[in-house]
């Protein structure tokens, strides 16, 4: 071990264990995420080459692979607790995005939350079986976080008792959903909903747009990759253009919101229940800014505790450069930013399960509010970890450019964040209306 | 500043300097009662609180006299857009405070408590230094405290540089996870990128091809 930071943890003050478990929640939450991650690292399976040594195909076709042994190894193992899920998923792909993430994050959940218990027989097994491989397709390329204004169309034809869903211009083209553009081969379509002259505003319907015995795209189907980006190499964020493709009426996600086989519409009881969901996913968002601020962090920290660099007093050897008032101060406001975000991820994430109880009760008094507060503290936090960890790297000198020091990774795979599940300033003007209203 | 200090001029981008050393002088003791203790985190969280209030009822002020020059509630909502933001951002950093703080009284560990209490205490007082302007506006600060906070802060990051490394190590990433060169655990950075780098694709032949398509024929011609 080098031995400048030997030291360092020699002269530490306190015991890392018990803040470990404190971070994780307790001594036992610790040791089954170890043993998580040792499965995983000691896995075979899993090893490839370093990922930045591939072409972006090659990287995909790397993510497509460890999905599908990830999917039979969890069921090999049994884990099905959602957290342990996220945990194994999470070390298979070393934080990165893969191409099943939506299938598995928003396709099955959908499927879970809002199809009928006849939609769900004929859907979920195959969807949990990856016969069905589905994602999740409500951006479209004119229109983000405003989701009143997709244009999409699912207009009711009562004379074959079928759903036309069309894209009517090229801004309405589907765009940026992950596993879209090759994986898979259904997709949840948020459209406006049309029938007997009206509109009745955004509703679920489930698409094929591959055939399943061939991958072959179906007619009126035109999908495919975006392209290369920023980052997220791994995934085929796909677009998705529908040319009046017809679905029976019962592919119309109908546990809330129904039509009738002569057309006529069933209003859902309440319009919070998507909330949920949302909350759900922002109260997640915060936890991975303290995860990636941490991992910034550590990276830079213990960077600095190894270099050398410049001369504190004439003649003497170069200190390490954490001994710079400048280089602390970069740094260690970051590390309190780190920490204050996994506690307050940990405060979301008990909250978000308290009021989904509450609401199971039918109690919905603290939605609005839990709601509020998850729009901002998703905008707060993922920019100022976005920005720390641009700090982190910069503080790391010329090596924080290369891709060896993960930096540049972690900023590409995190920086979305500020935009996807509601672009920040939204957020941020989602709460202010929660705030000037109380 | 060394030589503003000593009231020699220094001239172009520090100029401002130059005025620093009369405003100090000019500068009369602030008798304005002050709200927050720096060294209290309760106290810090009030006055997080309070300057989120004050951001609120501001943005709510300019609304209200936006909507009685403006017809649509639309307009007027969108001319008081970056009240209302920082509004929120203010209210946010509120709840991260108060969040921070409620944490530490669940640690039980006395060494763990020491240091995570010195992290509240920075995040809460940079969180200040950063906004200065506003804890100042809504009278919760005084001008002197502003020079404290910034000279507590230092000796914050003194009293957090022994335990830095230990505090990432407690978030406990294995090498694996971390996949960085820079932030291995051993500590054998510049080992392994050495071996990093040697494993570059660029590197599987010695002479990369492009040498003989390109760089050969073309000293040949030169």
């Amino acid at each position: 071990m080098n031995p400048d930071i030997r030291k360092e943890r020699e002269n530490a003050t306190f015991n890392t264990d018990a803040l470990t478990h404190i971070l994780d929640g307790n001594p036992e939450k610790t040791r089954r995420r170890r043993e998580i991650e040792t499965l995983v690292i000691k896995d075979p399976d899993f090893q490839h080459e370093d990922l930045n040594f591939m072409s972006r195909s090659e990287r995909y076709d790397a993510a497509v692979k460890k999905s599908a042994q990830m999917i039979l190894k969890m069921r090999e193992y049994g884990i099905a607790d959602p957290e342990e899920i996220y945990s194994y998923k999470n070390c298979v792909q070393r934080g990165r995005t893969e191409p099943l993430d939506l299938h598995l994050g928003m396709f099955l959940p959908t499927l879970l939350n809002q199809a009928t218990p006849e939609q769900q027989d004929a859907f979920f097994t195959p969807a949990w079986n990856l016969k069905i491989i589905g994602t999740y397709a409500q951006t479209e390329m004119g229109h983000g976080t405003h989701i009143r204004g997709l244009e999409t169309t699912a207009t009711y034809d009562p004379s074959t008792q079928e759903f036309v869903l069309n894209s009517p211009t090229v801004t309405s083209i589907k765009w940026w959903p992950g596993g879209l553009g090759k994986t898979s081969n259904h997709a949840v379509v948020l459209a406006q909903l049309h029938t007997q002259g009206n509109c009745h505003g955004l509703h679920a319907f489930l698409v094929p747009i591959r055939d399943m015995s061939n991958h072959q795209p179906l007619p009126g189907v035109v999908v495919g990759d975006i392209g290369p980006k920023f980052g997220f190499d791994e995934v085929d964020n796909g677009f998705l253009k529908l040319e009046n493709v017809r679905i029976p009426r019962d592919y119309m996600l109908m546990k809330y919101a129904k039509v009738e086989p002569d057309g006529t519409y069933r209003k859902p009881p309440s319009d919070k229940l998507t909330y949920g969901t949302m909350v759900f996913i922002r109260s997640m968002i915060v936890g991975e800014s303290a995860r990636a601020l941490s991992k910034a962090c550590t990276i830079a920290i213990r960077y600095s505790a190894v270099r050398h660099q410049s001369e504190l007093r004439a003649g003497e050897p170069e200190p390490q450069i954490l001994d710079y008032q400048t280089q602390q101060h970069k740094l260690f406001p970051l590390l309190a930013t780190a920490y204050a975000f996994h506690f307050l991820g940990q405060f979301m994430s008990q909250t978000y399960h308290r009021i989904t109880g509450d609401i199971n009760q039918g109690d919905f008094s603290e939605l609005p509010e839990l709601h509020a507060l998850s729009a901002g503290l998703k905008a707060f936090t993922t920019w100022a970890a976005n920005g720390g960890i641009e700090v982190c790297r910069m503080a790391c000198g010329g090596h924080g450019y290369s891709r060896c020091s993960s930096l540049p990774d972690i900023y590409v795979t995190f920086t979305p964040t500020c935009t996807y599940e509601g672009e920040n300033t939204v957020m941020m003007l989602q709460t202010a209306r929660y705030l000037v209203k109380s | 500043y060394t030589q503003a200090s000593k009231g020699q001029k220094v001239s172009g981008m520090v100029s401002y300097l130059n005025e620093l050393q009369q405003r100090i002088q000019a500068q009369p003791v602030s008798s304005r009662p002050t709200v927050v203790d720096i060294n209290d985190l309760t106290s810090l969280v009030e006055a997080y609180k309070l300057r989120a209030a004050r951001l609120v009822e501001l943005a709510a002020k300019n609304l209200q006299a936006e909507l009685q020059r403006r017809l649509s509630k639309e307009d007027a909502w969108n001319q008081t857009s970056i009240d209302l933001v920082r509004a929120s951002h203010a209210h946010c950093h509120y709840v991260v405070v108060k969040m921070f703080v409620a944490k530490l009284g669940e640690v039980a560990d006395v060494g763990v408590h020491s240091v995570l209490s010195t992290l509240a205490l920075l995040y809460a007082l940079d969180g200040i230094a950063q906004h200065t302007g506003d804890f100042l506006l809504a009278g919760l600060l005084s001008m002197p405290q502003v020079s404290q906070i910034s000279q507590r802060t230092k000796e914050l990051l003194a009293q957090l540089r022994t335990n830095a490394v230990a505090l990432v190590d407690a978030f406990d990433y294995r090498d694996e996870m971390l996949n960085s060169s820079l932030g291995r655990y051993d500590g054998n950075v510049y080992e392994h990128m050495f071996e990093w780098a040697k494993k570059s694709p660029l590197n599987r032949t010695e002479v990369h091809e492009s040498y003989y398509k390109y760089l050969k024929p073309l000293q040949s011609k030169l």
